[in-house]
């Protein structure tokens, strides 16, 4: 495994976990979507089917376990918690998530590596993954309010998808047979939704003022 | 035959 990689799920893994312990220490969740917490979650359950199937390193079982535990965790903390759901912005929250499954489901089923219910799946979760920052964005937009989505969860989606690129281009020229065209096209695609919202982080922190989205 | 390279990314 390389150092990018490493990388890389290292700071994805901490994107979740300052999060959740965030929401854990604090008892708010004002600021986070909760549609795009629980899209986080349809992916990892999506995606690591294989858990059950393939075993690859011990290393990706265990983190794939707390990926998936922690993500659920936060959906239902913002969901059951009786002190965290309070602060939970809901009539801020209405990007209809659902929408965005079905097109995602619809494209996994046209455009997969093998027409195979956990490939078809496989698929799916990565498209969903490009697509699930959107209602977070959306909330951002409504609310103009950065203060509580602090300054590491941002940072620290934004170098995941870096290192995550950079082990990609890493891997394509050091390995041989390692192609993979659905998850580097949907991986840039979900890049590039980052790097809009992150443009917008920064510029707003710059001249110190409330985040303002274009319209 | 086209080798097909194992999901080991999370």
């Amino acid at each position: 495994m390389n150092m990018f990689r490493f990388l890389g799920d290292m700071t994805h893994l901490f994107s979740v976990l300052v999060l959740l312990l965030k929401i854990h220490t604090i008892k708010s969740c004002a600021g986070i979507s909760l549609k795009t917490q629980e899209l986080y979650a349809i992916v990892f359950a999506t995606r690591y089917l294989d858990l059950f199937t393939d075993y690859i390193s011990l290393y990706n079982t265990v983190m794939k376990l707390v990926y998936l535990g922690s993500s659920l965790s936060i959906v239902w903390y913002m969901r059951r918690h009786k002190l965290v759901r309070r602060s939970y912005d809901k009539d801020q929250d209405t990007f209809r998530h659902h929408f965005l499954i079905l097109p995602c489901l619809i494209l996994a089923l046209l455009i997969n590596e093998k027409f195979t219910f956990m490939e078809v799946m496989w698929a799916f979760s990565l498209y969903l993954e490009a697509v699930a920052i959107l209602p977070q964005l959306v909330l951002l937009q409504r609310t103009r309010n950065i203060d509580n989505l602090t300054g590491q969860y941002v940072f620290l989606l934004g170098a995941y998808r870096s290192f995550y690129i950079l082990n990609w281009i890493y891997r394509y020229f050091t390995e041989v047979h390692y192609v993979h065209w659905i998850t580097w096209i949907s991986g840039l695609v979900q890049t590039l939704l980052y790097g809009d919202f992150f443009y917008y982080y920064f510029h707003s922190w710059k001249n110190n003022e409330k985040l303002q989205l274009p319209a | 035959k086209e080798q097909k390279h194992p999901k080991d990314e999370l």
